[in-house]
């Protein structure tokens, strides 16, 4: 029942190519996902600006429309108001915890390095180990690369707090019963019948069509993550038969086989969008002269939108919250790792000027 | 995204 603890263990050259490979597919997975997410931003903001679907479903001109009702069951669904305000209430928590992480270990070197530079002073050149201060550069860089991350996370935090400024209002009203909501919407007469009309057959079968494209997105997305492949393979049989690696080159066409086809996919998903909105908005023009629009009518219009962008903006700020969330875990845990090498090398410091004390006090 | 990568802060670098 042998298991062999070193199996895993490759040489340096493959192990930093493996780093450098997985960089890379990050990179290429966050630039397809994000693309899909940014196009599938810009499609319900387009929708939402023109009132779509709900004003085909708003015929009653007082009930809330079927697409409404949806958004607000969904949000209330997710966890309402409540669950994105506790997310938002966490993240100074998560911030200071890894600020706290950070400049702890930054005292450490500092702390050492002052003591390093009393004892230079006293001894002068019989203190002849190398100076703190040169030793610790690296760690100090990455120090500062670790505190510029932060500043950025910061600057995100406020954003999402802007976003969930702008509209807790009306994700608020969302949230509320049916009959609270519908009474929040100003009513109109009803507009005149355009049930049976083509335009409005249309625009249905493109809203349709939108929706089923953003529905295979979420599965192209699962798709795109599941991707995996072990490049060590590769990366060991390069070593052994060139002697050395050219890792951009092996990475670069190992991704393009694996993600050849959905950057393909994500492009046709892209341009499909392009299309149906372009269609979406010629359609609408015919069907906004169609429908008689008065004060009444703007002014229901102007809520509906409201709402509908009011959903939107809630999926988007769970999503941010969710990443933020992410992004401070994960950052404790390199920081984590970093404290420990700060400790590591203050500790071998620290026992090195110990020896070094004794054999200048008994000299 | 909204949040920086943390990729290259993965890396972890071996102090010789």
């Amino acid at each position: 029942k042998f298991t062999d603890l070193f199996e895993k263990m490759v040489p340096m050259a493959v192990q930093q190519s493996m780093s450098i490979y997985s960089q890379r597919k990050a990179e290429t997975v966050n630039r397809l996902v994000g693309s899909l997410r940014e196009a599938t931003n810009l499609c319900n903001g387009v929708l939402a600006s023109l009132n779509l679907p709900a004003a085909l479903e708003d015929l009653s001109g007082d009930s809330v429309p079927q697409s409404i009702a949806e958004k607000a069951r969904s949000i209330v669904q997710q966890g309402g108001l409540q669950s994105i305000e506790q997310l938002i209430k966490d993240l100074p928590e998560l911030l200071t915890r890894n600020r706290e992480i950070l400049d702890e270990s930054l005292k450490m070197l500092d702390d050492e390095e002052t003591t390093d530079n009393e004892l230079r002073a006293k001894f002068n050149q019989r203190w002849n180990r190398t100076p703190s201060g040169d030793l610790y550069k690296p760690l100090r860089a990455e120090g500062a690369n670790f505190r510029n991350v932060l500043d950025k996370a910061v600057q995100a935090d406020q954003v999402v707090r802007d976003r969930y400024g702008a509209h807790c209002d009306m994700i608020a009203l969302l949230c509320k019963s049916e009959d609270e909501l519908s009474a929040a919407i100003p009513s109109a007469n009803p507009t005149k019948t355009l049930q049976g009309s083509e335009v409005v057959n249309v625009l249905r079968s493109l809203l349709s069509q939108l929706d089923e494209m953003k529905k295979e997105r979420d599965t192209l997305e699962e798709e795109i993550k599941a991707v995996t492949f072990d490049m060590s393979t590769s990366f060991l049989t390069a070593l052994a038969q060139d002697g050395a690696i050219n890792e951009e080159q092996l990475s670069l066409s190992q991704l393009d086989q694996s993600y050849g086809t959905y950057n393909q996919r994500v492009q046709a998903s892209l341009h499909m969008q392009e299309e149906l909105l372009g269609k979406v908005q010629t359609s609408h023009q015919d069907f906004s002269s169609l429908k008689q629009s008065n004060a009444e009518t703007n002014q229901r219009e102007e809520v509906l939108k409201k709402l509908a962008s009011a959903h939107d903006s809630y999926v988007e700020i769970s999503n941010n919250l969710r990443e933020g969330t992410k992004f401070y875990n994960d950052l404790t845990e390199i920081l984590l790792k970093f404290q420990n090498k700060c400790s590591d090398i203050v500790f071998a410091r620290k026992t090195e000027r110990d020896e070094l004390l004794k054999d200048l006090q008994q000299s | 995204s909204l949040y920086p990568s943390l990729e290259d802060l993965k890396v972890d670098k071996v102090i010789r």
